[in-house]
């Protein structure tokens, strides 16, 4: 099965 | 004291209805640069970044940074009633907690101001640094949209590879699997009607349709659309809006467990 990335996980707050 | 007046109001009711499904509450920002807004939808899964240029409104008047806190279906049932050839102004005061949209029909017989509540948005910013992608592959959007909506009647989720061949939209599901391989098409009567590859590396990723055909409610925006691809980055959906700016969705790939 898959998993869903977050968006969060790619990029930083800023 | 904030005055953007868009003599193509329809540009603004268009990208409220492309991004009203995707995310209820949202901060738009006002700068010298232009009114722009990012969000997530609220699983953060997605994100939406827009940006309409100052130099694309036939008046722009922000005396400082703002940011105004809107809740986009609100603010989607306000700009219906703006005639699609009308004008909007969009209105504010600093420190007020509302904005005003102003529509002026092409004539200027019919002039309506509605004013909208705003709210306090404690939203994330996230920083989206300039990418390298593997694979660029820009192709009409209604071709893009159609593709989306077919394949999610079979599955839930894509995988989009781009290899020399083509790129290639495949989807699996109870009934069976589906496939559809797109070439690039460079001999068209328009550019827009255009299949352009650019490949650096072969690339394949997995992404949850249910969001691209969220994203594909832009298609009204622009008669093309980007699609950016890299191994280790969220897809970007990018919509031009003419002369003004654009419509970027980024959505996270789905990996094996």
């Amino acid at each position: 099965s898959r998993v869903q990335l977050s968006i969060t996980e790619f990029y930083r707050s800023t | 004291m904030l005055e953007l007046r868009l003599v193509q109001g329809s540009l603004l009711k268009k990208v409220l209805e492309a991004t009203k499904d995707l995310v209820t509450d949202a901060n738009f920002d006002c700068s010298a640069t232009g009114f722009s807004l990012q969000a997530m939808d609220s699983s953060h899964v997605a994100l939406v970044a827009l940006l309409l240029r100052s130099e694309g409104f036939e008046h722009y008047r922000c005396d400082r940074n703002i940011s105004m806190g809107m809740n986009l279906n609100n603010m989607s049932k306000m700009l219906k009633c703006a005639g699609n050839d009308d004008i909007i102004t969009i209105k504010g005061d600093d420190g007020s907690d509302t904005v005003t949209f102003m529509f002026e029909s092409p004539n200027q017989d019919k002039i309506s101001d509605f004013e909208m509540k705003l709210m306090d948005i404690d939203s994330e910013h996230l920083g989206i640094p300039e990418a390298e992608y593997h694979a660029i592959v820009k192709m009409p959007s209604s071709e893009f949209q159609r593709i989306c909506k077919d394949l999610s009647s079979i599955g839930d989720t894509v995988v989009i590879s781009v290899t020399k061949e083509g790129v290639k939209f495949s989807t699996r599901g109870d009934i069976g699997t589906a496939n559809i391989v797109c070439r690039q098409n460079k001999t068209v009567d328009k550019p827009e009607e255009a299949t352009i590859i650019e490949m650096n590396e072969p690339v394949s990723l997995t992404f949850a349709l249910r969001y691209l055909n969220s994203f594909t409610k832009a298609t009204p925006l622009s008669e093309s659309v980007t699609v950016s691809l890299s191994s280790e980055l969220p897809v970007v959906v990018e919509y031009k809006i003419a002369d003004m700016g654009y419509i970027r969705f980024y959505l996270a790939p789905k990996i094996e467990d």
